[in-house]
């Protein structure tokens, strides 16, 4: 059987906030390590793959390990249910019919309890391979966020450059074109909102804006997200929390 | 344009 109790409750609501537009269907993976889940959008163009450590829960028991089939927007309407600084305990038996979430607030007078029926999914797991990036940048999250949005009113595309000065976005649409370079600044005061770039290679890469402004609404989880990048293979948009991530892989548009 | 590629062509199944 599993049972997780999460301190901060609001961190559950904010995760499936950031994956509940992408995908629908998916299993919550438990074992020892924790809860982790991994799946594709239906056009398999994206893939989200999302870790809570067991070190993030207190308590965090899970004897044997059990796939719980969720339908992701039936869960975040439960959670929704649930008060942002409530504590938050999952449990399921091992037959994994039924989840069922207590939601207690802080002042421990107001306990709310649910059910969410489970469901059989059949998914099969990606081998992720082992990447050496040509690039990694690590910038702000909200900065990240904000430049997918605005580049959205041109183009359906961004095209990523990466060079050791720095990294654009630039977009070409048929009422014109943006683009928005960040130098590397590790040297600001405010760490968290410096930009930095590992480099073995320059990269030039294309990717669809709609799924990349879909990955930001992770930007409450983390206030920092890295982009891996290397040419022809998938990007790698990382968010790290305090116990886990959420990674979102995004197959690149590719010219002829 | 460039062409949007499948996830699948770079990822495998387990």
């Amino acid at each position: 059987m599993l049972e997780a109790r999460l301190q901060t409750g609001a961190l559950l609501k904010k995760v499936l906030e950031a994956i509940k537009e992408l995908i629908t269907d998916a299993n919550f993976d438990c074992s020892d390590n924790g809860i982790a889940l991994q799946a594709m959008d239906n056009s398999h163009v994206a893939l989200v793959a999302l870790l809570l450590r067991h070190d993030g829960f207190e308590p965090y028991r899970c004897d044997r390990s059990l796939a719980l089939g969720v339908n992701l927007v039936s869960l975040s309407k439960v959670l929704r249910c649930a008060g942002n600084d409530d504590i938050i305990t999952l449990k399921a038996d091992d037959t994994a019919d039924v989840l069922s979430l207590t939601f207690e607030n802080t002042d421990n007078d107001r306990i709310s309890e649910y059910e969410l029926k489970l469901m059989d999914i059949d998914s099969e797991h990606l081998g992720i391979p082992d990447t050496t990036y040509e690039a990694v940048v690590q910038m702000s999250s909200a900065e990240f966020a904000r430049i997918c949005k605005d580049l959205q009113v041109l183009s359906d595309s961004v095209q990523i450059d990466v060079t050791k000065e720095g990294v654009k976005f630039g977009a070409k649409g048929e009422l014109g074109s943006g683009a928005v370079t960040l130098k590397q600044n590790g040297n600001v005061d405010k760490e968290e909102e410096a930009t930095l770039i590992e480099l073995q290679q320059n990269v030039s890469l294309n990717f669809s804006l709609k799924y990349l402004v879909n990955f930001t609404k992770a930007t409450p989880l983390a206030s920092r997200v890295s982009l891996s990048m290397s040419s022809e293979v998938p990007l790698l948009v990382e968010y790290k929390m305090e116990a886990g991530y959420i990674r979102y892989y995004l197959a690149p548009k590719i010219g002829e | 344009a460039p062409v949007q590629k499948s996830l699948l062509s770079f990822f495998k199944p387990k």
